[in-house]
């Protein structure tokens, strides 16, 4: 990205309160004034007029300062929505459950106390960001689909992949473009687990079995011992997991993975391509949640502005 | 018009306490921007 965009922080800003005061200086003005036969009630009458200008001056720069702080929060969430969405691409990688926790929890009262710094300003920006942290969400529920070929002996008729993962066959049916017989199987592993995997013999070739996968495991690989197929032949446990492709879109995303190449499944066995996932430091990720939720000094800023705000409005 | 004068000392003192609030909010709001960007990147 281009760090032109990036935000600078100096604001070049007049906040002294006593600028009237300093410029002007009361007695010196009067007396000055008096000297040259001017009486007092035209000094209060100039003075009122300063103050009445620079309360104008200051006024608008409090209201540059809200319009720019609610363009920063804007990006600011904008990002953090960018973040979680990178988050649900890999929630192998996502935080512990008690920084997550932290996380939104301080990402609410964000929201709340930045609605509130806003109101009346640009409400709607935090509209839209709820919105933009919302569609991530539902584009992730879209179901990951993996295809995995599986080269079987002659004789062996069944209908088992092993890959590692514990699969509950809860169906069975003959489709009309092949006659062979169509297993359903669950990952009975965990219970709320979604994934679901269907096993059938090529149509073309009757030794390959064919297994799609749908869905995203959420819990870890029950075991690591190498999986073969029901010959003892075929693919390694890493390569069949489906869930390891980190892609995500709008429409369900297919992943195909063809371990029926002879060549490769006989003398390759420690050799096997292995899907790895994009790889982030645990402790990077905990660097940014902290970063994000617990830094006093935002939330001590917030809380007095929120406050004074409301304070002065009363 | 000494009343409005005071009146006008302590709304222009409130308004500049205020502008000094938000320029620190601004600032802690774009120090933590950046440090989530260049995390990110």
């Amino acid at each position: 990205m281009d760090c032109s965009s990036w935000i600078n922080t100096s604001l070049d800003l007049n906040i002294n309160p006593h600028r009237v005061h300093e410029e002007v200086p009361k007695m010196e003005v009067e007396s000055k004034l008096f000297s040259l036969g001017m009486t007092k009630f035209s000094v209060k009458e100039e003075s009122t007029d300063e103050l009445e200008e620079e309360l104008k001056r200051v006024t608008a720069e409090n209201k540059k300062l809200v319009e720019m702080l609610s363009v920063v929060c804007e990006n600011y969430n904008t990002l953090r929505s960018h973040l979680m969405e990178y988050m649900k691409r890999n929630p192998e990688k996502e935080l512990s459950p008690s920084s997550k926790k932290r996380k939104s929890e301080s990402s609410n009262n964000n929201n709340s106390n930045l609605m509130g710094i806003n109101n009346g300003n640009s409400e709607s920006s935090s509209t839209d960001e709820e919105e933009s942290c919302k569609k991530p969400r539902e584009e992730t529920i879209k179901a990951k689909i993996s295809r995995v070929y599986v080269r079987t002996e002659a004789s062996d008729t069944g209908l088992i992949v092993k890959d590692g993962y514990q699969w509950r066959k809860y169906g069975q049916k003959v489709t009309r473009d092949n006659p062979c017989p169509r297993a359903y199987f669950k990952c009975s592993f965990a219970p709320s687990c979604p994934v679901k995997k269907k096993v059938q013999r090529s149509v073309d070739d009757q030794s390959v079995l064919v297994a799609t996968y749908e869905g995203e495991h959420n819990h870890p690989q029950p075991s690591r011992m190498e999986a073969t197929s029901g010959s003892g032949r075929g693919m390694s446990q890493g390569s069949s997991v489906p869930c390891s492709a980190s892609l995500i879109s709008s429409a369900p995303t297919v992943v195909t993975l063809d371990l029926t190449n002879s060549k490769s499944s006989k003398g390759s066995k420690n050799t096997e391509p292995r899907k790895d996932s994009p790889k982030v430091p645990q402790n990077l990720v905990e660097q940014m949640a902290t970063s994000l939720t617990t830094d006093p000094n935002f939330r001590a800023a917030l809380v007095a502005a929120i406050s004074g705000r409301l304070m002065h409005k009363n | 018009k000494e009343e409005s004068t005071d009146e006008l000392e302590e709304e222009l003192k409130r308004v500049t306490a205020e502008n000094k609030k938000l320029v620190e909010m601004l600032s802690v709001v774009c120090e933590n921007y950046n440090t989530l960007r260049s995390h990110l990147m």
